[in-house]
């Protein structure tokens, strides 16, 4: 463990838990992408389904349990309690064509051919591109609220601190995880943009709101 | 490269 990932880890609960708390204070989830919300879901349910037979840690199992009841807590918000505020009509990325290009990939850069390695993979490429309908949304939108901004903001932040543990793990132990590296860079880079806006708008006071 | 099943991050 090194003061990167969990900065990154700490990076990630933030941002799910103002998710939430947006959500749970403006009693609306006006502007959040529920797709990209089931994606994560089933990021959080495919990488960790070892948490029933691999003991890492207590604090590695603690943040598995956590990630996964918000996750499925934001869904049932958003489908559920808050249902009447999902604005549908915005949120229509063609989740099969990440899905589909996501498994055929699975299947053909793994590190073993079975299946508990396979999901580990699924869920590795997926949380690559599971933001997609989420930014896509704001571009459709044209706005985000500014709580949905600093979401994004930790969200993006999270795997761009998983970057540097990345790099620190491989000059202090040689370690070198391709498979989530290269996918860690691809989601990062996916985030550039937005970086961008909440830099340049949202950080001096502005609503971010696409030209 | 970490072998099957030896995924020590979230």
């Amino acid at each position: 463990m090194n003061v990167f990932r969990i900065l990154g880890d700490l990076s990630h609960l933030l941002a799910i838990l103002i998710l939430l708390a947006k959500m749970w204070r403006s009693k609306s989830c006006a502007g959040i992408s529920g797709k990209s919300q089931v994606l994560f879901a089933l990021v959080f349910s495919t990488r960790y389904l070892d948490l029933f037979f691999v003991f890492i840690s207590l604090y590695n199992l603690v943040m598995k349990v956590i990630y996964l009841l918000c996750s499925y807590i934001t869904i049932y918000m958003i489908y559920g309690k808050l249902r009447k505020t999902y604005d549908r009509e915005n949120d229509t990325f063609r989740l099969e064509f990440l899905l589909i290009p996501v498994i055929g990939l699975s299947f053909l850069e793994n590190y073993d051919f079975i299946p508990t390695e396979l999901l580990w993979t699924f869920s590795i490429y997926l949380e690559a591109v599971a933001i997609l309908p989420q930014l896509f949304m704001i571009s459709n939108t044209g706005e985000a609220e500014t709580i949905t901004t600093h979401y994004l903001f930790f969200l993006g932040l999270y795997r761009a601190l998983y970057l540097a543990n990345w790099i620190w793990r491989y000059h202090t132990e040689k370690f070198y995880d391709q498979i989530a590296i290269i996918s860690g860079v691809v989601q990062t880079i996916f985030y550039c943009d937005f970086f961008y806006l909440y830099i340049t708008k949202v950080l001096k006071g502005k609503k971010l709101s696409l030209p | 490269e970490p072998g099957a099943g030896k995924h020590d991050e979230l």
